[in-house]
């Protein structure tokens, strides 16, 4: 029995035909993840530390879903959310539709830890953040040009995506209108 | 989406999932992976997190199944994840997944899925598509 770490940055339909320019950063993205989650364990940090730093750091960088770079809504808003769960006390914390949090990760622990529930959502999670004093930004940070540009082509398709999965111009409509991966959950 | 999951050398085990959802979702959706048992899931046989279809991971409570399948039918971590993501629809559904042994698997049934993971004993994988 040794540690082990495994992350992940969202799944979808990438195409293989993905440009370069887009996938590097996302892979090199993901290493450095890594070795920062790899890092933590071997310097004994629990695991549900470990998890929270790297999802922190995921959160952090803008070609990924979550925190900046979080995909808008019809209404071009963003709504975040985040799940925290520690295996050996089965304690977990969850956020939804968390629109000034910086990481919602973090808010998520603390919810596990100072509240005796498990779930806020809302207008209830960003109170309960400017309470715990968690680091809040106005929306516009978290909204990339990437993403307005994502919800402008899935608005003219009508439809909603994935991570990652190309834009498509129009429903039925299997062609790619640019080499772009747009994002979806 | 974006997730980490985590075992110490003692068989301590956390998961942690993020996300901003669906572009062009509704306002008001409360549905992806964030949500205990549906895509996030940890308890003493493993740590889960998942990433795809919100709706269909939370219709097949997949991170909860794949633990499920441990402690109640005795799967190993891989065929537990294996089965959990071949019986979910195709096309919206990948997973990352430790033991309390120390094991990880990252299953997937969408074209890709960045991930990666590393273990004490030295093995590292990056990897975006499927097959790698």
């Amino acid at each position: 029995m040794g540690w082990a770490i495994a992350l992940h940055g969202g799944a979808g339909n990438i195409p293989r035909s993905l440009p370069l320019e887009r996938g590097k950063p996302r892979e090199a993205a993901i290493r450095h993840c890594l070795q920062i989650g790899v890092d933590a364990l071997k310097a004994h940090q629990s695991p549900l530390d470990v998890v929270e730093l790297v999802v922190r750091e995921l959160e952090n960088h803008p070609n990924f879903n979550a925190g900046r770079g979080s995909v808008l809504t019809s209404h071009g808003t963003v709504e975040m959310e985040a799940c925290i769960m520690d295996g050996n006390t089965k304690r977990c914390g969850a956020v939804s539709g968390l629109t000034t949090v910086k990481n919602a990760i973090s808010l998520a622990r603390l919810v596990m830890e100072k509240t005796p529930h498990i779930y806020l959502a809302f207008d209830g999670a960003e109170a309960f953040a400017r309470e715990q004093g968690v680091e809040m930004l106005d929306p516009t940070h978290f909204i990339t040009p990437e993403n307005i540009e994502r919800l402008k082509q899935a608005k003219e398709a009508n439809r909603v995506q994935l991570d990652y999965t190309q834009p498509i111009k129009n429903v039925g409509d299997e062609i790619p209108v640019s080499e772009g991966d747009g994002q979806i959950g | 989406t974006v997730g980490c999951v985590a075992v110490d050398g003692h068989g301590n085990l956390a998961t942690a999932t993020s996300t901003g959802g669906f572009v062009n979702k509704m306002v008001g959706r409360i549905g992806d992976t964030p949500i205990v048992g549906a895509g996030t899931y940890a308890n003493k046989f493993c740590a889960v997190s998942a990433t795809g279809k919100g709706e269909a991971i939370i219709r097949g409570t997949i991170a909860r199944d794949v633990a499920a399948l441990m402690e109640y039918k005795g799967l190993s971590l891989k065929d537990a994840a294996k089965y959990v993501v071949e019986g979910a629809p195709s096309g919206t559904t990948g997973l990352i997944a430790v033991s309390a042994k120390g094991e990880v698997t990252m299953p997937l049934n969408t074209t890709g899925m960045y991930r990666a993971c590393a273990t004490e004993d030295g093995y590292t994988e990056v990897a975006i598509w499927a097959g790698e």
